[in-house]
């Protein structure tokens, strides 16, 4: 899985 | 969102941006840690790979594109244009000492072993400690103009407001990353000792004691 976990943050 | 992220992340910006400033404007980079500025760029560079996979807002996505064009253009700056005025025999501290252990934490400690997810979190551990060359070498030479201490005060001062956007987050919606707050905590505290000096000199340039 590529990138599954979502990142709001700068 | 939050005030104090949406501070932080403009105090980021300032940072980021007084750096280019002083450079572009004094035509020169003395005292300004090369090495910390690539550290820098690879930080934005992994962290902000999921531009291409995922979007979160339009507020999101310039930033980053800012963080990394400006992270870019200081390295350039550095390494290129106004290279003859870089003091890399100043600028002596050993980065692989940096990398390597944070690439094999970010290998062993992360929230999913895949490839995007590994390189964020080789960029927030890496973050964490790519002033240190910077601070290294202000200790070196035993001082910093007036400016390079601003642009310090402001990198400082967007990781403690993150920590406060932790808090806040936590409280208010149940969120936290624990990567993240480690991380934001060890960056925080190695800014402590230059908030310090710079408080009490009032931000003017220092002499800074080893």
């Amino acid at each position: 899985v590529i990138g599954r976990t979502k990142h709001d943050e700068l | 969102m939050n005030i104090f992220r949406l501070i932080g992340d403009l105090s980021h910006l300032a940072a980021i941006i007084i750096l280019l400033l002083k450079i572009w404007k004094s035509r020169s980079c003395a005292g300004i840690s090369g090495k910390s500025q690539i550290l820098f760029a690879i930080v934005f560079t992994t962290r902000y790979l999921d531009l291409l996979t995922s979007f979160i807002s339009l507020y999101n996505t310039c930033m980053k594109v800012i963080y990394i064009g400006c992270a870019y253009a200081t390295v350039y700056l550095i390494y290129m244009k106004f290279r003859a005025t870089y003091d890399g025999n100043h600028d002596s501290f050993r980065v692989e000492f940096l990398v390597v252990p944070v690439g094999g934490l970010a290998v062993l400690i992360n929230h999913d072993f895949s490839f995007l997810e590994i390189l964020w979190t080789f960029s927030i551990y890496l973050e964490s400690v790519a002033i240190l060359p910077q601070l290294f070498m202000i200790s070196k030479t035993g001082e910093a103009e007036t400016i390079t201490t601003h642009y310090l005060f402001c990198l400082g001062l967007y990781r403690a407001l993150y920590l406060f956007n932790w808090i806040w987050r936590f409280y208010f919606e149940g969120f936290f990353d624990m990567i993240a707050i480690v991380a934001g905590v060890v960056q925080t505290v190695l800014y402590c000792d230059f908030f310090y000096l710079y408080v009490t000199k009032d931000g003017k340039g220092y002499r800074f004691s080893i």
